[in-house]
This record gives structure tokens, C-alpha cells and sequence, in this order.
């Protein structure tokens, strides 16, 4: 869940500027 | 949009004996405010769910590779479907007030699907908590019964008292701004308090009248 | 001049120094500031410090480390080597500020500009210094804003030292020209080994000068813009050629703070007496505490 709105619906190179952490 | 981000118990997902047998989303009557809402009727009706969403400014999603505009998040939580179908049963007792088969008393043309908590089993085992029951051959007959359903729903707050507490959720009265949630129960915080919001929680899904009544027994 | 720790961590700021010079602490000294990559849209900004006993001041005019603008990439390098190797009583220290850094100090909610950003990081390599035990007594600086006022704030948070801020005194002062040196070739070599962290596969390093007027620059930038998250982190976000293509490249993302921006521009602030006029919702069913509270409502439709 973000912090922010984004409008948009559709890909997004999520695992390119995402890393997960715990 | 054609996606949402739900939280529900896992079940949901499993797979129907029959097919269209599985869970179903659909609008019926939110027995407070009259007006539709959204529900969710688990495989074969077994179980109703309601479903609440929260909702803040400025959300989105990411899930997985994508990007979800709506940043909303569902909750489906059970729920007794004898509240539902307790409106119906109070307005047939207004409009005729007699015995009728409870097949003919959940019927309303704008949510069609309210005939569906008719194989609710559960609420259909406890009518009697709110009903008088006749029985002619084997069929059931049923009239709304204030005194007996106000009983019902003083359980039902009791029920509620014991969860707030062990929830440790802040039920004082004391004024303050609507995101402020307290972490820890005021220290003078009474019964009546308790007793008042799990009131005004059940009022939630009873008639107006029915939830003035409540308040004076 | 080892900057893996940079390498390793460069969305985040970095302090590099040398080894501080014994004669350092036992003699009184000067110290040079100089700054690289102000200008450039892409790649980190390098503040650099370089300070030797004042009896060794004219060892650096030998050196000719003066007009270190005029000198080529490999050119400083052989200064900056020249430098190093004067560890008796020469010592530096650099603070490599990221594009990220400089991105989000410049674009948080309080208002922190690149001025601001530069002078703090100045007097926190100077403190450095105080606090690594050099016998500080001149401190020369070079400018790019308002001499006058710059040397008034650096005098006021440093009244034991005599501070000369002036525009081009690394062509004054040989010990700024050092620092330049420094600054130079940190930047130079922080922006050839750049990692980008994110994965973006063969990234074109084609930029051109890294200069926001430079159409190969300004190209570069869009290719490498992605519509949701932007630019790599590569990219100094609050330079305004890069928020002028986010803006028309981009997808909207709109902030908590938003309609805050919005309503203070409007006509004016409201009435208190509209906080207690009854509303024309309030008949309307509210729903219970317990909902309100935690944002909670019910679903009509999807």
C-alpha cells in the first residue's frame, strides 16, 4: 500500500526500482 | 478498474461442489440505513460476509508488477445473516402483520439476491430467536416478535462488551479528533460506556426504531 | 582516494578523508573549500577540503595547483596523486553528496535549498577538521553567491577563525585550488564507477555534459524516465529540466500534502464561524465511532 495516488492503472517495473524487505 | 485488494478468510477461495455454487459479491439491504450495500455470500450460502473498505486520501497499490489506482482496502468479515433477514421480518409485521412462510416475507425487487440468505442454514435455525413459529403440516410460519428479538440483540451486546474488552478497544467518552485513536483504555471508562458502544455497534445493522428500543432495554 | 564506501552506498551521503597530518595538529593551519558538480543535472555534488600548516602554504604555490578549471580529467588526477603523496602535511577531506541527497533535502517539505545544503555541508567539513585536532586559523572559501553574507554566517559560527569567502578563490588561493582538486576528482571518479541500483538492463551512458541545457543530457533523461517511479537515482529529481519532463511524461502521483498546496493558494481562510455551522450532512446516518475512527466504511459499489 503506498502513501501516495498515483493515477494510473497498468505495469510497473515494480522489482526494477523495488526491493522487498521484512 | 477490474481488480481490488480484499482481505477474507481463506476459504473463500475454495472451489464449489457445483459449478456457480462459489462464493458470490452482491448488493442487498443494509438493514440500518435501507440502502444497498455489499455483501459476500461464501460457497452454497453458508456463510454471509460483509464487506467494509478502508478508506483514506492518497492510496495506491502495487501488486505485483502493476499498478492499482484505487487504493482502497476490503475487509470481508462474517456476519449473522439474521440481521438481514430481520428487516424483512419487521417490515411484513408493519405492512400485514401476520403469519407468513419466511419465503414470502425476504423478497424485495431491488436486491434480488436477498433470497439467497434464505439458504443461509444457520439463520434459519435461529428464526425463532426472533420470531414466533406456527407450524401447519410441514411448513413454517412466522411473525416478528419485538420482545423476543430485543432479547436476541441484548445478547448479541453482551456478546460485544466481552470483545471490545478483550480487543482493548477504547470505548471512553471523551472528545477528540477522528484519527486519533487512543492506544490505551481511559482509566475511567465504566459498564455504561461498554454497554453504549456495543449498542451503537449493533445499531449498525437494526432498523432505527428497533436500535431506540434496544437503547431503552 | 578509496571511494567504495560511496560505490557501495550511493543514494546516501559520504564522508572521505585522508590520514590528518601530525604537523597538522601541532602547527597552525589554513584550510581551502571547493566544490564539484553544482551544476550538472546527473551525478553526485563533492564538497572538498584541504588544509596544511600555514608555514607549507607556499609549498602548494610550487606545486601550481591553481587554475585547476583549466585542467583535463587525467590532468587532475595527477595533481590529486600529487596531492595525496604530500601525507607530511597536506590532509583532505570530501563530502559526496548523492543526487538523492541533494534531491530530497531540496524537494522536503521544509524548505532546504542547494545554498542552505552547501553551506551546512562547508561548516560540518570544517568542524570536521576542528574536530580531528587541526590548529585551524585561516579558512578560504570559494563562492558562487553573495561573498558578504556567506563569510558573515561562517565568521558567526566560527569566531576563532579568520574566514575569507570570496567568488573564484581557487585562482587566489592555492589551498582552495587543492580542495578543488579534491572535490574534482572525487566527482569525476564517483560518476565513472556509478552503480545503478536499479535494474534497468544496458543503460546508455551517452549523456552528454550532465549539464540540464545540453540537449544530449535533456534526452538522455527522457529515454530514461520511467512513467511511474521516474528517473534512476542518477538523476538530481529537483533540478527543474528533470521536473519539467516528469511533469509531461509521467503519471499524475498526487501526496498527502497536495490539497494542502492547493487551498493555501485559493481565495482566502475561512470564516470561524463555518466550523460551527451545522452541516448540511448532518441528518445524514453517520456511522458508529468505532468505523469513523479507523477510516472504516461500507461498500455501496465498487
Amino acid at each position: 500500500l503506498l502513501p501516495c495516488e498515483i493515477q494510473y492503472d497498468g505495469h510497473a517495473a515494480v522489482d526494477k526500482y523495488f526491493t522487498p524487505t521484512i | 478498474p477490474d481488480q481490488w485488494v480484499l482481505i477474507a478468510r481463506d476459504s473463500l477461495l475454495d472451489l464449489p461442489k457445483k459449478p456457480g455454487d462459489g462464493a458470490l459479491f452482491t448488493r442487498l439491504r443494509n438493514p440500518s440505513t435501507g440502502e444497498g450495500a455489499l455483501f459476500l455470500f461464501s460457497s452454497c450460502a453458508q456463510q454471509l460476509f460483509e464487506i467494509k473498505v478502508f478508506k483514506e486520501d492518497y492510496h495506491s497499490w502495487f501488486v505485483g508488477q502493476t499498478v492499482q489506482h484505487d487504493g482502497r482496502l476490503f475487509f470481508a468479515t462474517p456476519m449473522d445473516a439474521l440481521f438481514l433477514i430481520l428487516y424483512y421480518l419487521i417490515k411484513a409485521e408493519k405492512e400485514q402483520g401476520k403469519f407468513q412462510p419466511v419465503d414470502q416475507v425476504v423478497v424485495d425487487e431491488a436486491f434480488p439476491s436477498s433470497c439467497i440468505l434464505l439458504q443461509c442454514t444457520r439463520a434459519m435455525q435461529s428464526l425463532h430467536h426472533v420470531t414466533e413459529e406456527k407450524e401447519i403440516g410441514s411448513k413454517k410460519f412466522y411473525k416478528y416478535n419485538k420482545e423476543k428479538t430485543l432479547k436476541w440483540l441484548k445478547k448479541k451486546v453482551v456478546q460485544t462488551v466481552k470483545a471490545l474488552k478483550s480487543n482493548n478497544i477504547c470505548v471512553g467518552g471523551s472528545v477528540h479528533s477522528a484519527t486519533f485513536i487512543r492506544s490505551k483504555q481511559m482509566l475511567d471508562v465504566t459498564e455504561e460506556d461498554y454497554t453504549r458502544y456495543a449498542h451503537g455497534l449493533i445499531s449498525e445493522y437494526v432498523p432505527e426504531e428497533l436500535s431506540a428500543d434496544l437503547l431503552k432495554y | 582516494m578509496e571511494l567504495e564506501k560511496f560505490e557501495r552506498n550511493n543514494w546516501g551521503s559520504c564522508r572521505l578523508s585522508s590520514l590528518v597530518p601530525p604537523l597538522c595538529r601541532n602547527q597552525h593551519c589554513c584550510l581551502g573549500i571547493d566544490e564539484a558538480g553544482r551544476g550538472p543535472v546527473l551525478g553526485p555534488m563533492v564538497y572538498g577540503i584541504c588544509f596544511c600548516p600555514l608555514s607549507n602554504k607556499q609549498d602548494l604555490e610550487e606545486l601550481k595547483v591553481a587554475d585547476s578549471k583549466t585542467l583535463s580529467e587525467a590532468e587532475r588526477e595527477r595533481l590529486f596523486e600529487k596531492l595525496d603523496s604530500l601525507k607530511e602535511y597536506l590532509g583532505w577531506a570530501l563530502q559526496i553528496l548523492s543526487p538523492n541527497v541533494i534531491s530530497t533535502s531540496m524537494q522536503q517539505r521544509v524548505k532546504y535549498n542547494l545554498n542552505a545544503l552547501s553551506h551546512d555541508t562547508a561548516i560540518a567539513l570544517i568542524q570536521y577538521a576542528l574536530d580531528s585536532g587541526v590548529q585551524l586559523r585561516e579558512v578560504f572559501v570559494d563562492t558562487v553567491g553573495p561573498a558578504e553574507k556567506y563569510q558573515e554566517k561562517l565568521k558567526q559560527r566560527f569566531p576563532e577563525l579568520e574566514i575569507t569567502v570570496k567568488p573564484k578563490a581557487d585562482s587566489l588561493f592555492p589551498i582552495v585550488s587543492a580542495a578543488s582538486i579534491c572535490a574534482k576528482v572525487a566527482r569525476d571518479r564517483a560518476v565513472k564507477s556509478w552503480k545503478f541500483l536499479e535494474d534497468l538492463g544496458d543503460v546508455n551512458l551517452d549523456y552528454g555534459s550532465g549539464y540540464p541545457n545540453d540537449p544530449k543530457t535533456k534526452e538522455w533523461l527522457a529515454r530514461n524516465l520511467d512513467p511511474v517511479f521516474g528517473y534512476p537515482q542518477f538523476v538530481r529529481f529537483s533540478w527543474s529540466t528533470a521536473q519539467t519532463i516528469v511533469d509531461s511524461r509521467a503519471v499524475p502521483v498526487r501526496w498527502d500534502d497536495c490539497d494542502g498546496d492547493e487551498k493555501s493558494s485559493s481565495k482566502g481562510s475561512q470564516s470561524m464561524l463555518s466550523f460551527f455551522a451545522r452541516k448540511k450532512d448532518d441528518t445524514k446516518h453517520q456511522p458508529h465511532r468505532f468505523f469513523q475512527e479507523r477510516k472504516l466504511e461500507t461498500v455501496k459499489d465498487l
